[in-house]
């Protein structure tokens, strides 16, 4: 059985998509089975792997409504064991049509559960928004992975989210663990950066990962040719920061 | 009769709180009588102001649905010539709450067209998403501002978003103009941003402000601070870059 990792958080631009596409990029490099899920309708991890947004026929939505099978959509991309659930557009109108459905909360319990007994890891890309769609994610996983840029509204909105994750782990999905929460974009040489990494410390010590991800150019250029950094430049310390990550991840697991 | 103008963009980060705190205050500084409105639950430009969203008793929804005067919620800040209306966290419930009603996507034209009597100009600060709340600003406000950051995923948003925007000018506000687009976080060194710029010039040469807002990092440190840039470093060119925005929009009202 697969482990199954939401990455999660409302506030936008910290660093969600470029999270899940290198994680599962670099998992998928140290041979571990992954598969990456879009669920935004942006779609930006769909576009930031290659593929284009508006051939994609169906989404994880068509699997939630039990109209197609959810590892007849999986898509391969430019490695080996990487596969990729693209997202498309009609997850825009999702929310408002899952609004008056039975149970709308658990409807991606049963698609995930499925594809979790072939892959060893599933990463899910969500929306900045806390709406049914994430609210779906965050029921049917394991467990959560939070980027938090380091700027002063992101770490403002963290509370905020450990919070509906308690509400979540309360009313839904009881097992639901925080995975971690990552530091994104980190620049040493601002004092602003280095105020945010010691505060996200002292107050959230136990949870964030050893980890930290810096800003470096070569993680906003890759997208644009639609590679995972591993592959647009495997030395940068971008790539080699997730590669780490999915390393400490990897470990974590082997420990438990 | 002012004029309003929603800051609005699903894609995340991209710098819309950041500019409609800093607009706003510098349209206050140029003694254009300015009205902020936080419509995001997030609240990040209530606390970028620096009012504890926690404090807040009532947010736009609840003038929306006639329970409040807009005009009684209006909170003094550190300018003279600026309003807030402040976000609650409310905001979360009401995109439920408002699916079922009459005319769902007008309830936010009534408040507007009330309080805009006593302003030359109303800001609305928006969430990262295109849902009903989001609607709601763009059918009732008269221009709306498309921040776009210098990054990849921020220009393949842009066309979703313009797409958007043309089916809300068919259906419900065909006054709607684009006030412009504003190019934010531009760091000159990089090659992904000169290469961004370009390519937004190239597609929308007649939508773009000539203002270009830099990377600057006072603009990050400002609202930990709950002040505008302003306020906190008047001659920093994050401060100055949003005077001459301001001076920029009012330059180009008073010419038509
Ligand atoms: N460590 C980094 N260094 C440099 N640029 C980065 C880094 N991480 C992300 N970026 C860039 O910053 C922008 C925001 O990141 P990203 O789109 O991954 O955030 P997100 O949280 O997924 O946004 P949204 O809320 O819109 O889904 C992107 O243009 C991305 O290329
Ligand atoms: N020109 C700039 N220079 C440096 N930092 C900036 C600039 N503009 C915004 N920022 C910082 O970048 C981050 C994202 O900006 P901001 O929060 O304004 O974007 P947003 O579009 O409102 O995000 P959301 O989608 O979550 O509402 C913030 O931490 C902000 O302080
Ligand atoms: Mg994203
Ligand atoms: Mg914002």
């Amino acid at each position: 059985m697969g482990r199954t990792i939401a990455v999660a958080n409302q506030k936008g631009g910290v660093g969600k998509t470029t999270t899940a596409i290198n994680l599962a990029a670099s998992l998928a490099v140290l041979e571990q089975r992954t598969l990456l899920i879009d669920i935004d309708p942006q779609a930006n991890a769909t576009s930031g792997l290659g593929i284009d947004p508006r051939q994609v026929t169906s989404s994880i939505y068509e699997c939630m409504i039990d109209v197609v099978e959810p590892s007849s959509i999986v898509q391969k991309t430019a490695i080996q064991c990487l596969g990729l659930i693209p997202s498309h557009i009609n997850l825009v109108g999702a929310e408002v049509e899952m609004i008056n459905f039975e149970s709308r909360e658990e409807k991606m319990r049963r698609p995930l559960a499925l594809l979790s007994e072939d892959y060893d890891y599933i990463i899910i890309d969500c929306a900045p928004s806390l709406g049914l769609i994430t609210i779906n994610a965050l029921t049917a996983a394991d467990s959560l992975i939070i980027p938090v840029q380091c700027e002063y509204f992101a770490l403002e909105g963290l509370g905020k989210l450990l919070n509906t994750t308690k509400i979540i782990q309360s009313r839904l999905n009881p097992e639901l663990e925080i995975e971690g929460i990552l530091l994104t974009m980190y620049d040493s040489r601002l004092r602003l950066a280095n105020q945010i990494v010691e505060e996200v410390k002292k107050h959230f010590q136990k949870m964030i990962f050893e980890t930290i991800i810096p800003r470096n150019t070569r993680l906003g250029e890759a997208p644009s040719f639609g590679k995972p950094a591993i592959l647009y430049d495997g030395e940068s310390k971008g790539a080699i920061s997730y590669l780490n990550l999915a390393q400490e991840i990897i470990n974590k697991r082997a420990v438990q």
